[in-house]
């Protein structure tokens, strides 16, 4: 996965992600394809989630999937989940819940929890840093106002890290792949280099949902387990999807 | 520029917004009503995918079976149980899908916590 949130000159936010999902999970000889990849991206759906005949808030999911991976709260908030790979995973985090210790939120469960119940970025990221969490993640959270971008850290039980826009410094973007910010991505899955890279060359003056659509286009950001980019704006409440593919020559991951 | 040996690197792209390149389409929106009963909020998402999600749910089932097919028969003895302990609306949600799709409720218990344990 990659999210990005970034403000334009005037401080407006946007926050966009690519998803990622079914390495290893079954790999098409003939079609050079990921299996799962493949299965996935025909339940991509959008979703409008209505309380009292008003959207409450929106999401992006495969249908069958109640979990809620990327999220926007008009006028409040945006939230994407990037996988965070550790050996002590959520699967020693699954296992404790099924052996009765359920003290623990499930990741995209409490993403949802948190769109229904926080009304801001700040008691989003109250939320977001503080639960226990059945699985180590990224969380990637915009809010309304300048400067209002972070990545949090999580393993299952405490936080490890929030890097948060620092404006002050000149930063109008943070963004996050699928390896600790403080640390360098192996060398075989440097997505972010690219990513940063790109972010970098389009500039803060042409910051919109074009100029972030090229950087989430651009390979190997885009890769064969892309199943969907989304872009999102959250003063206008605007969520746009785009099912993806990738034209060979494309890298697996 | 492309860079023809992985990892397949090149320039960064321009001007893909405006036709949608590399894009295989939009999805389509659907209304989750939460002031229904969590067991029929998901139904319209669910019977326009239901072909989609069998299909999915049959390919899961091929891989974790491919491992070993006492998996399965667990997914179904085991797993039906353990949505009783979700906390709500969450529990019902999966019942809902499951009762609308046709499929077991421990197959679609196993679809939602994918994301949990492949972080490993």
């Amino acid at each position: 996965c990659t999210s990005i949130v970034a403000q334009d000159d005037a401080g407006k936010l946007y926050h966009a992600r690519n998803l990622d999902f079914g390495l290893f999970m079954g790999w098409d000889v003939k079609n050079h394809t990921w299996l799962i990849t493949e299965y996935l991206r025909p339940l991509v759906v959008n979703v409008n989630f209505t309380r009292g005949g008003k959207t409450a808030y929106k999401s992006v999911n495969f249908a069958g999937y109640i979990g809620l991976l990327t999220g926007i709260k008009p006028n409040a908030f945006t939230i994407t989940l990037n996988e965070r790979f550790n050996i002590d995973g959520g699967f020693v985090g699954m296992l404790e819940w099924i052996m009765g210790q359920r003290d623990g939120h499930w990741t995209s469960f409490l993403t949802r929890t948190v769109m229904d119940k926080a009304s801001s970025y700040d008691e989003a990221m109250s939320m977001l840093t503080k639960e226990v969490i059945l699985a180590p993640v990224y969380y990637i959270v915009g809010g309304v106002k300048s400067g209002e971008g972070a990545v949090v850290t999580r393993d299952r039980t405490k936080l490890d890290n929030v890097m948060a826009m620092n404006t002050t410094a000149g930063e109008w973007y943070v963004l996050e792949t699928n390896y600790d910010n403080w640390t360098n991505p192996p060398f075989f899955d440097d997505r972010r280099a690219d990513a940063k890279k790109c972010m970098d060359y389009s500039g803060k003056k042409g910051v919109g949902f074009p100029s972030i659509f090229d950087v989430l286009s651009t390979k190997p950001v885009l890769n064969q387990l892309t199943t969907y980019t989304a872009l999102m704006q959250v003063n206008a409440g605007t969520l746009e999807t785009y099912i993806r593919e990738c034209p060979h020559p494309c890298y697996p991951w | 520029n492309a860079q023809v040996l992985p990892p397949y690197t090149e320039d960064c792209q321009h001007g893909m917004y405006a036709n949608h390149a590399r894009c295989a389409g939009m999805p389509p929106t659907f209304e989750v009503n939460l002031d229904q009963d969590p067991s029929v909020r998901w139904n319209g998402v669910v019977q326009h995918k239901k072909k989609e999600l069998v299909a999915m749910i049959g390919q899961i089932k091929l891989l974790v079976g491919a491992i070993s097919p006492k998996i399965i028969t667990a997914v179904d003895q085991y797993l039906p149980e353990l949505i009783q302990k979700l906390p709500e609306p969450y529990g019902a949600e999966i019942q809902g899908i499951a009762k609308a799709s046709g499929l077991p409720d421990g197959e679609i218990l196993l679809f939602n916590i994918f994301y949990e344990i492949f972080t490993v």
